[in-house]
């Protein structure tokens, strides 16, 4: 059980180094464990841009935070994908260069897992197969309309 | 087990009956602040058996049935389905999709069903056991809560992981 | 002493519906003071956006929030102008409709409260007088160059 | 009243001095994550007497002065000086521009200046109370606060109304 977990643990971490640099174009990122009591202890997040210095978490920016966030989601995903994912603007943060990375993630991720992403952001829209559009024709009541369907228009 | 149709009546803004479609990839859901995107997201929490009213933004849990607008009545009945493909005979029924739906009554009384069949909620949750889905863990990511994967209180993300795991 | 917060607490009420009115094309905003004991008591704030019925503030989305702040926080300038006011990202929950409506109110505000928003929006760099553009050329090192300035390129 | 000048350097990520001017109307401060435009925010509200290193996104004060690169060492000390036209005299000085400074060494020492005379924290703050200039009030919102004016803690948005009445 504790070997287990231990096992997976180090998979993340190893995939969160990796998820990070693919996002950041560098860097690096681990995990730590707090103490020795594997099963109950706390986790730390240690993040270091490419060619910054190692600092607190909370010292990174806005858009750092949000890219490093989603770098540890996609860790955990490709150690075990869920069949679908629902993400509501968590890219919400980035701009659009990293918009962009975080799309190229998605189409990638999307062979193993379903993604439905409720966004506001071009890049994202850009990487979907199908567009759905929300809106209140009459107000207070929604509606949608399928917008763009996979290599079609 | 992709996700194949969500059809809301009743939830939240949407009055008027929505069907949509899914397909294996990446579906976009867009459009203007206040429209209902969001309200799409909280209907699949919620007919995956959220109980936190707090976690759909309401201060009750009937806060989330079609309240009524200025010129429309509220309605006395909320209810989402979702229809979950089963070709790889994941889940313990043999048909070839799964449907899960959730009903609140103006009066409290809940309903649930898999595959037209009244179940408990229990039997719901129970279901999305071990498979990846559900409304703890990592499918579901909603607004505003992606840096809490971050968060400075480790033990939030020991459930992240241990899900995981 | 009692009075005179009165006084500024219906300035800023009455401010607040109108500056609602005018971001959301309709609707109506309010503010309570939570009991008689007008010196100490919270303050509940009501919104309503146009065509919709009046519920909590919490089952807004994430634009509508965003908003309703930026009303508040222009009624209270409407009342009295701080010299100046520095915004980082304050529009980051809006659409690209409202982050016009956004720039204009910054435009009128202007007159009488120097601006200084950070901002990655079009909308709001557009409103702008002057823009400074920050960027890390070496990485970890910030720099800044003067991008655009009144009337000029 | 108005920001005429800030200067910046070995305040987070200024290694290099950095001269920014500003004139009345609107300034945007533009750029890619990570590139320094919320570090200036920080610069302004610490020169104005900003005592919480949390605020500040730190865990200790010492984490604004310049901590190095892979590629460069970190720095002893960080400055910021905040120049406000006087012209109209709404300063108890004669100078038709006002000049705030404040020093932080690794250390732990602190200076503080107004117009390059030596004074103290509280000599800062006094100098702008009812102004409308300051670290409280509504005159700075910072990344991911603009919601707090709607905070449920209805005591926080009373420091909002009491500073504008
Ligand atoms: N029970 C209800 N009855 C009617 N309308 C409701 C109900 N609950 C929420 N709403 C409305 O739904 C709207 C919010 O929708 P939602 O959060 O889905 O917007 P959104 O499309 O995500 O917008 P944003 O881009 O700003 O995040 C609010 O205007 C709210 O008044
Ligand atoms: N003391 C310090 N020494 C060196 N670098 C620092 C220091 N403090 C913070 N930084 C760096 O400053 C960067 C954050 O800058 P800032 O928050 O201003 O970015 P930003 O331009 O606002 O980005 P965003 O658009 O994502 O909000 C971080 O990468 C952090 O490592
Ligand atoms: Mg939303
Ligand atoms: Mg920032």
């Amino acid at each position: 059980m504790k070997e287990q977990f231990e096992e997976k643990f180090i998979i993340i971490k190893n995939n969160f180094n990796q998820t990070f640099k693919e996002l950041f174009g560098g860097g690096f990122a681990d995990l730590k464990l707090e103490n020795d009591d594997i099963l109950t202890c706390g986790i730390d997040i240690i993040v270091q841009p490419p060619g910054k210095k190692l600092q607190s978490l909370s010292l990174l920016s806005g858009g750092e935070r949000g890219l490093s966030a989603i770098a540890l989601l996609f860790a955990i995903l490709r150690m075990k994908p869920t069949p679908f994912c629902v993400l509501d603007e968590i890219e919400a943060a980035l701009d659009d260069a990293n918009v962009n990375r975080f799309a190229k993630f998605l189409k990638d991720y999307s062979k193993d897992t379903q993604f439905i992403v409720i966004t506001h952001r071009k890049g994202s829209m850009a990487a979907a197969d199908m567009l759905y559009g929300v809106t209140m024709e009459e107000k207070g009541i929604s509606k949608v309309i399928s917008l763009k369907l996979k290599g079609g228009n | 087990m992709y996700l194949k149709r969500l059809e809301i009546k009743g939830f939240k803004s949407f009055a008027d009956k929505v069907d949509l479609e899914f397909d294996k990839g990446i579906t976009a859901i867009v459009g203007p602040n206040g429209s209902g995107k969001s309200n799409i997201y909280d209907s699949i929490k919620w007919v995956l058996g959220e109980q936190s009213a707090k976690t759909l933004r309401g201060s009750k849990m009937d806060d989330i049935i079609f309240a009524g607008t200025e010129s429309r009545k509220g309605l006395g009945c909320a209810e989402v389905s979702l229809t979950i493909d089963n070709s790889k005979k994941m889940f313990p029924y043999d048909y070839s999709e799964i449907t899960v739906t959730r009903r609140l009554y103006k009066s409290g009384e809940s309903e649930y069903l898999i595959n037209n069949t009244q179940c408990r909620l229990k039997d719901i949750t129970e279901l999305f056991m071990d498979t990846g889905i559900g409304t703890d863990g990592y499918s579901l990511i909603g607004q505003g809560k992606i840096e809490e994967i971050l968060s400075s209180k480790s033990e939030d993300r020991r459930m992240l992981f241990e899900e995981a795991a």
